[in-house]
């Protein structure tokens, strides 16, 4: 999965992308404070090429402690549990799903919008793929708003910057490829060579994506996410993420 | 052309040769059309009687009938009831009968006709009925009463099924004790099927040398159709739209559920032994989640708790060993008893013991009228109406034909349930389990239909209290192609844990095609379905109306509905006459159940069709922030004001 992480007050899109192993669950928002939870559990693609196995997100999971509700969306249906009951919708429906506080809302084949007490959202694309494509598979995307309504305590691969860290790029020179610059990032304490290009952002057109320029930083976001990815690892699709 | 048939030789000791036999089924959509048709010759020298006798389905419309006796042809046409009586009365048929009765088998009804022939004449007789099939515990079930009484040379049932929506199964019982192995043909397709049974005369035969038919019982064709959407299935076809929702995937919203008994007199012997062990497996089948309690009466009524108790172990063990030691003894004081009934629920309710997100319902059984207490049905049915909060649903079942059915109805219909009529035999066990396994999965509460459309007028009944798994709500309406091009339906309800809003689209242009594609496809059943559910509601309410004023308007709106669909309902009578006119039968509908619908589950409202409620709109939804956030100048992608993951 690749990351796209918008800093408000630098005006600036950082990206990153994880590899991992299908059945991984990774922490995306822990808020134990806030009690919300939002993690994804990698699936992978059908066959490896180039000796490379590509993981998607194939499920989300949504816990909201406080309203005792947890959501898991995959790519074949929307699971809203609470308390002891279920309620399942399938993405071929139109529909929304919710109380006072937690609104689920499905648009048909196309995405899931999740809102919290009215302030707080988080939407979720599905890309289809061809049933019978030899090496992909259904996927999700997730999209969260930079906003001030997590704790201080809120961490996460996207988490963690609800609170936006400095960042200083320089030194803008020529990549090793061309049309591909290359920069200087200082970030938490880190220089990092970060690199020009673009990342898909779906939302508006969720076949071919629209191209978003960014600031890569290689080795899966190494010195721009607090510590290793491999921190991020969560063994449900519900847990808060255990800071070490 | 009888002589022109083919067939094998029967053998010719009856006078009366059945030459024929034929009956053709088309389901499309839920909507059935049955056609009956049979030849007979007298060979005989003498003038001979002849019966056409076939039972149909109840609830099922009688839309055409024809016969042809000895080249004289006699056609049908629909009148009000009056009307049709006074025709009869002037040209009576000489030696011919036709009418229809009630029977008192499980779900039929007969039709019967009877001619009197000379020697080396010919008969064909030719019914049309009308039904819609009601999905029960997970399938819809489509009867075919074969009785043709004797051997046929040429005995085919056709069954031809037309679903868009797609067919998850089809099965065919053995309902004949295995006479009729392997005769039926079922050949299915995605969206179509095709069941034939065509069983040759020595199949016929009851024995390899018999003259007599095997062929006396039902064929039953059970199927399911796939469901994608929850929002259910919208069909828009020739100016009708009809809407099947019949979501699943959803928890059970937890009962509080009352049973009331009847044990007077009355219920002694089978019908409370059977009525007992019905009682044993229901009580098993509660869920941990539900609440119950059993209100038993004849003259007096007695509690086995005066709450609701958990259905736990120990409680379902206790209600179990309270139920077998019941004495069925006395008179029938419905009244008390449905108000105790009420009581505890109510009592429940207002001290917050209930789940608000439960559903609650009564059960009542009953094989009388009452006997003591209050006896006037008219103020029980007010008493009740007055004490029950609508929160309830009340259920009930007449067991027998000694239980005013039409007041069981009202009493139902006018509180959120449904009536149903169990038959008090060796069966009755499991007709009572079968009964309570329909409402045993209450999946959504308050499910409202909207279709917020100019272009959407006559709407059938589209708020319902409850929403029972292994059923199906149907809504229909017209709907006008001139003003939009799609119809849009939003439902909302209730489930075990939280609001629902449901949207759906239309697809016509697909469906058009679709049916297009088949002959045996029924292009108005969208018409019939829609005409099916009104003309039902309306006698349902009619029986309810509180005015005469009211009634007079209702029976008004029937009787133009029955004329216009030509359909025989309890206000029209079918004039079946010859060319010249001078010679007429009639046939009159059997005093019906004046309720809503036979065989449906639910009994529902009208209500004003609104708008996606508010706190369904997401706010903010993710692409107005967007578009509140605005695009970057310097860079042609959307606003990029968010954290997100995506895959390359």
């Amino acid at each position: 999965p690749h990351f796209i992480i918008y800093l408000p007050k630098s005006k600036r899109n950082i990206c990153f992308n994880i590899d991992s192993e299908p059945g991984k669950i990774l922490s995306l928002v822990s808020d134990p404070e806030s009690g919300i939870v939002v993690n994804g559990q990698l699936i992978g693609a059908k066959r490896a090429e180039n000796g490379k196995l590509s993981t998607y997100f194939g499920k989300l999971g949504f816990y909201f402690q406080k309203e005792g509700m947890k959501i898991e969306i995959s790519t074949e249906t929307i699971t809203l549990s609470s308390g002891s009951s279920t309620s399942r919708l399938s993405w071929s429906d139109t529909a929304h799903l919710g109380n006072s506080r937690v609104l689920i809302s499905v648009k048909k084949e196309k995405s899931v919008t999740l809102t919290l007490n009215k302030e707080l959202f988080f939407s979720v694309l599905l890309h289809r793929v061809w049933r019978k494509h030899p090496v992909n598979v259904d996927f999700l995307g997730i999209y969260a708003p930079p906003i001030d309504k997590f704790s201080p305590r809120v961490h996460g691969l996207l988490g963690q910057f609800m609170q936006e860290p400095a960042i200083h790029i320089f030194n803008e020179r020529p990549g090793k490829e061309p049309g591909k610059p290359e920069a200087s990032m200082e970030v938490k304490g880190h220089k990092l060579t970060v690199t020009r290009g673009l990342q898909k952002d779906y939302r508006t057109d969720i076949v071919f994506g629209t191209d978003v320029p960014c600031w890569f930083v290689h080795n899966s976001g190494k010195g721009f996410i607090d510590g290793h990815y491999k921190d991020y690892f969560v063994p449900q699709l519900y847990s808060f993420l255990k800071r070490p | 052309s009888l002589p022109e048939e083919s067939g094998e030789e029967t053998d010719t000791v009856d006078p009366v040769t059945l030459y024929s036999y034929k009956v053709q089924s088309t389901i499309t959509s839920r909507v059935a059309t049955t056609t009956i048709q049979s030849k007979l010759v007298n060979n005989s020298p003498l003038p001979q009687s002849v019966v056409f006798d076939v039972q149909i389905p109840k609830g099922a419309f009688i839309s055409n009938f024809t016969m042809t006796v000895n080249g004289m042809t006699f056609t049908s046409s629909i009148k009000e009831k009056t009307v049709g009586r006074a025709l009869y009365s002037q040209a009576r048929a000489k030696g011919k009968t036709a009418g229809w009765v009630r029977s008192r088998t499980l779900d039929m009804e007969n039709f019967n006709t009877e001619v009197n022939i000379p020697p080396g004449a010919k008969v064909q007789f030719e019914l049309h009925y009308q039904e819609v099939k009601w999905r029960k515990l997970g399938s819809y079930e489509h009867k075919i009463h074969l009785q043709p009484g004797k051997l046929a040379k040429h005995l085919e049932v056709n069954v031809w099924i037309i679903e868009p929506q797609g067919m998850r199964f089809l099965h065919v019982p053995d309902t004949f004790e295995g006479h009729f192995q392997g005769v039926p043909v079922i050949s299915k397709g995605q969206q179509k099927a095709h069941v034939s049974f065509k069983p040759t005369v020595a199949q016929q035969r009851k024995c390899p040398n018999c003259t007599e038919t095997a062929v006396n019982g039902e064929l039953v064709v059970m199927y399911d159709v796939n469901r994608e959407e929850k929002a259910g299935e919208l069909e828009v076809f020739n100016g009708y739209f009809v809407h099947f929702f019949a979501p699943e995937n959803l928890d059970p919203i937890p009962k509080n559920i009352l049973f009331v008994i009847d044990v007077s007199g009355s219920m002694w012997g089978i019908k409370m032994k059977q009525t007992v062990e019905a009682m044993k497996t229901i009580l098993d089948d509660l869920r941990t989640d539900d609440q119950f309690s059993v209100v038993d009466f004849n003259h007096n009524v007695r509690t086995w708790r005066n709450d609701l108790v958990s259905a736990t172990k120990t409680q379902i063990a206790d209600a179990k060993r309270y139920i077998e030691k019941i004495q069925p003894s006395g008179g029938t004081n419905i009244n008390e008893a449905l108000l105790r009934a009420i009581f505890i629920l109510n009592e429940a309710s207002n001290m917050g013991l209930l789940n608000p997100d439960s559903v609650s319902l009564i059960i009542l059984v009953s094989d009388g009228d009452p006997t003591v207490g209050e006896l006037k049905l008219s103020k029980i049915q007010k008493n009740v109406k007055q004490s029950i909060q609508d929160n309830i649903s009340l259920f009930s079942l007449g067991i027998g034909f000694d239980v005013d059915y039409d007041f069981l109805k009202r009493l139902s219909n006018e509180n959120r349930g449904i009536a149903q009529r169990i038959y008090g035999n060796q069966d009755t066990s499991s007709q009572l389990k079968k009964f309570y396994n329909q409402v045993s999965t209450p999946l959504l509460r308050n499910v409202q239909f909207n279709y917020p459309q100019a272009s959407v007028t006559d709407v059938t009944q589209n708020n319902f209290h409850n929403y029972f798994g292994g059923s199906e709500i149907v809504v229909a309406g017209k709907f006008d192609p001139s003003k939009l091009t799609e119809v849009q339906s939003i439902i909302t309800a209730t489930s075990a844990n939280t609001e629902l809003v449901l949207e759906t689209l239309s697809q016509m242009d697909d469906l058009e095609e679709f049916l297009s594609k088949d002959k045996h496809a029924d292009p108005d059943f969208t018409k019939k379905l829609w005409a099916y559910l009104t003309i039902n509601q309306l006698l349902a309410e009619r029986s309810l109306a509180p005015t005469a004023a009211i009634k007079r308007k209702i029976t008004k709106t029937i009787l133009q509905m029955s004329l216009d669909h030509h359909i025989v309902t309890p206000l029209t009578a079918m004039v079946i006459e010859n060319d010249a006119g001078d010679e007429r039968m009639l046939a009159d509908s059997p005093p019906q159940d004046h309720s809503c619908c036979s065989g449906a589950l639910y009994y529902g409202t009208k209500v004003a069709s609104g708008p996606i409620p508010s706190w369904a709109n997401p706010s903010p939804t993710p692409m107005s922030a967007m578009l509140a956030v605005g695009a970057k100048p310097l860079e042609s992608t959307p606003p990029t004001h968010l954290n997100q993951v995506e895959n390359d």
